[in-house]
């Protein structure tokens, strides 16, 4: 590899140089060729992606020049005519689209009345391009390229130079051909290389995850946009594409790029669309980043708002618990093949949501024991083991509950406290019972009545028989 | 030897009339004044005498307009298909340098000129030094386009085809008939893919069949190579096309040329697999000149 | 650039044929 990039690296800088010169004296013409000829050594299917990536980086990096010289050129008056038809003479596919987007984005940033059509050309052109790796790094050209120049008005006085819709049809376009191509690696070469393949991925996914970033830095794009035309289309390809590796990382592309405002009012979907993600993906990690996020958010808001402690700044339309708890029902119940302690794992999301949010509302929490209890019962698990995993996220999630309240007068309130508790095996009673006590020690938690106190007791069961 | 002459051909308007380069046999591109048919070709031959002072002797001067094939593999004959002669002089003895004005009204030019694998057409003027002993000569060459108003009929070519359970396709050009600076707008639809892809181009084939009968020459010429697709599609997948005509050598599609050579064009698409097999797929296509204005 | 950036339509892809593992 180490070979063929740099015999690769050599011909472009002899290449780049060779063009410069000729930019140098304005033979255009001749500087297209070395640009071609530059260009050409992105059509080897020798390198792996890492390679691959240098010497696009090295070639881009060049092509930089030209663009710049032709932005001069053009800004001074000296357009060259029919120059997005010349470079479409180059014979080969690959070097042609580079020059293609380069001239295009030379035309636009000179006269954005051809912004639209020629945005709309690129994305359609550099269909001709399928091998995935090519196609990934010259969709990413076009991408970079058209960073800055998106158009972001909703209305535009001259409707060829595009608005947001046209924006987000292209990225979406983009993002579309590129996932595809993506997913397409997948099934390329040997079954025996597939690891090798899914790391060569992994490593090409910020290319496609790039696409996201895009769309989530239209100023225009509104929340409604994002809800009607962004999300949807995101989302359907995601879904579709039936790649656990592309969903997994998609997904959470699209909790990190956009804003929790939006996350906040697309909850539907999004949770929708994990219930129908490959059963390969973790769907229980995504749910908890996007949860983690929206507490983030509640807690950050909270203070900024100097929201008196224990109110939330979610809007109250937003019925965030509710929604989390029906959606996470549906998934547990769709994903028949998640394992149970990602299950737990997801109502100790539940609870950790409910306690952050909405701190006083102690019969959300109840209400996920109660869940959680039924879940278990309706898999007639009892007298749980202290050495199954599950065992761990259980505790885990009634630890919680003693740790956030801090007081077992609230705790006995969770009529589903005791319920869950009993459904484990006498050592992991005995060690929760040992933590409730321990927490009512360091709290000096005092307990007024008989029967509250009763029912501590009845906590304690395992500590006292 | 005696007196001898040069003789210059000298054209009316030659200096705002178009010139054009044609491929001459030695496959050197020689530049000359473009006429269209119907035009009038006048000028002036200037007789320039080797040794001023000294008679040149005669049996007449004449000037030709000639239109004629030349089949290579016959070099001997040429096929004439327009012939015209002008007297500019009775035969006696020119004294000094003369000039004789010539016009041909109106010429009828039917095929445009062409320079070929196996086949020339053109047109040139000859004028002729008659003499008994030999005959003093010049020829010069004149350039011919044949023009076409815009095809009436000009479907767009859209067909499918495909190799049983390997391979099926739908291609579209959007026309059957392109002029020489248009641009072939098409596309190629994939409806089955079990062949592994590697990629597709679309080259424009040039086809000169001389000749008739037994002896038939063809030969194929690959005017230009295309990439259109890099890699594998799967079904489904539309992969556009877009070639532009503008910059390539091309001529006008001329069909059965006095019976004697036709030249056709086809777009023959080139599907190569990881083992470098080729499935192609020609299609013809009519090209044709527009006028420049 | 009219003419340079002319393209004929084209089918969408159903997403099932755009994900279908290449046969």
């Amino acid at each position: 590899q180490d070979k063929l990039l740099s015999d690769a690296l050599g011909i472009v800088r002899s290449q780049a140089f060779q063009m410069k010169r000729c930019l140098d004296k304005t033979r255009l013409m001749d500087a297209l060729k070395c640009a071609s000829t530059m260009l050409a050594e992105l059509r080897t299917s020798l390198l792996s992606p890492k390679s691959y990536y240098e010497l696009y980086m090295a070639i881009t990096n060049e092509l930089c020049h030209l663009e710049l010289y032709l932005l001069d050129e053009f800004q001074k008056g000296r357009k060259v005519a029919d120059l997005y038809e010349l470079v479409q003479y180059a014979g080969n596919i690959v070097p042609r689209l580079y020059l293609l987007i380069t001239v295009g984005l030379v035309y636009i940033k000179t006269n954005s009345a051809l912004k639209r059509s020629i945005l709309k050309d690129l994305v359609e052109m550099c269909r001709g391009v399928q091998h995935p790796l090519r196609g990934l790094f010259l969709r990413n050209y076009l991408l970079q390229c058209t960073r800055n120049i998106l158009p972001d008005v909703v209305q535009a006085e001259d409707e060829n130079e595009g608005n947001v819709f046209d924006a987000i049809d292209f990225v979406l376009m983009n993002f579309a051909e590129m996932n595809k191509l993506w997913v397409r690696m997948q099934h390329q070469g040997h079954s025996s290389e597939k690891s090798r393949r899914e790391k060569e991925r992994e490593e090409l996914k910020i290319l496609v995850g790039t696409n996201l970033v895009r769309l989530s830095q239209l100023e225009s794009a509104t929340l409604e946009t994002y809800q009607k035309l962004i999300l949807p289309g995101i989302l359907e390809q995601v879904v579709s594409c039936r790649d656990a590796i592309a969903q997994e990382y998609l997904m959470e592309c699209i909790i990190q790029v956009f804003p929790d405002e939006f996350h906040l009012q697309t909850l539907d979907p999004f949770l929708k669309s994990c219930a129908q993600l490959q059963s390969g993906v973790n769907v229980k990690n995504i749910i908890i980043s996007l949860i983690d996020r929206l507490a983030a958010y509640n807690q950050r808001n909270e203070k900024a708002a100097g929201v008196e402690e224990g109110a939330s700044v979610i809007p109250a339309e937003v019925q965030l618990f509710d929604v989390f708890s029906v959606q996470i029902a549906n998934i547990v119940q769709t994903r028949t093949d998640m394992p149970l302690e990602d299950t737990i794992s997801l109502q100790v999301a539940l609870v950790i949501l409910a306690q952050k949010v909405y701190p006083d509302r102690v019969d959300y929490v109840d209400k996920v024991l109660e869940t959680t209890t039924q879940i278990l019962e309706r898999l007639n698990l009892n007298n749980i083991s202290h050495f199954l995993s599950v065992n761990q996220e259980l505790s885990r999630l009634l630890r919680i509950c003693v740790d956030f309240y801090n007081n077992a007068l609230t705790i006995i309130q969770l009529k589903n406290f005791c319920p869950l508790l009993d459904k484990f095996d006498y050592t992991s009673r005995k060690s929760l019972a040992l933590y409730i006590v321990m927490n009512i020690l360091e709290n000096e938690t005092f307990i007024p009545t008989a029967d509250e106190t009763d029912s501590v007791l009845a906590m304690l069961t395992p500590l006292i028989k | 030897f005696g007196q001898s002459a040069e003789i210059d051909i000298v054209f009316d308007g030659a200096e705002t009339r178009k010139m054009v380069e044609v491929k001459t046999e030695d496959g050197k591109k020689e530049k000359m004044l473009l006429y269209y048919d119907g035009e009038t070709v006048k000028g002036k031959v200037n007789v320039t005498l080797k040794k001023p002072g000294n008679k040149l002797e005669h049996q007449g001067i004449k000037i030709e307009l000639i239109g004629q094939i030349e089949l290579f593999y016959d070099r001997g004959n040429h096929h004439e298909f327009a012939s015209l002669v002008k007297e500019l002089a009775r035969p006696g003895d020119l004294i000094q340098n003369t000039s004789y004005p010539f016009e041909f009204a109106n010429v009828e030019k039917p095929f445009e000129v062409y320079g070929g694998a196996n086949v020339r057409l053109r047109y040139f003027l000859r004028v002729t030094i008659i003499r008994r002993l030999s005959d003093i000569v010049r020829e010069v060459d004149i350039a011919v386009h044949t023009l076409c108003s815009y095809p009436d009929l000009n479907n767009p070519i859209k067909m499918e085809v495909g190799i049983e359970d390997c391979l099926h396709i739908e291609f579209e050009y959007n026309k059957s008939k392109y002029h020489l600076k248009d641009v072939i707008v098409g596309k190629i639809y994939f409806l089955l893919v079990r062949i592994k892809i590697k990629h597709m181009e679309i080259a424009i084939i040039k086809r000169e069949t001389t000749g008739s009968g037994p002896n038939i020459f063809t030969e194929n010429d690959t005017i230009a190579k295309y990439e259109i697709m890099d890699g594998a599609p799967v079904k489904g997948e539309s992969i556009p096309i877009r070639v532009f005509l503008a910059g390539y050598d091309l001529t006008p599609t001329m069909r059965d040329i006095n019976k004697k050579f036709s030249v056709k064009y086809f777009l023959n698409l080139v599907l190569m697999d990881t083992e470098d097999r080729r499935y192609f797929k020609q299609q013809e296509i009519t090209l044709w000149r527009k006028s420049e204005k | 650039t009219a003419d340079a950036t002319r393209r004929l339509n084209i089918k969408k892809q159903t997403l099932d044929d755009a994900y279908a593992v290449p046969a």
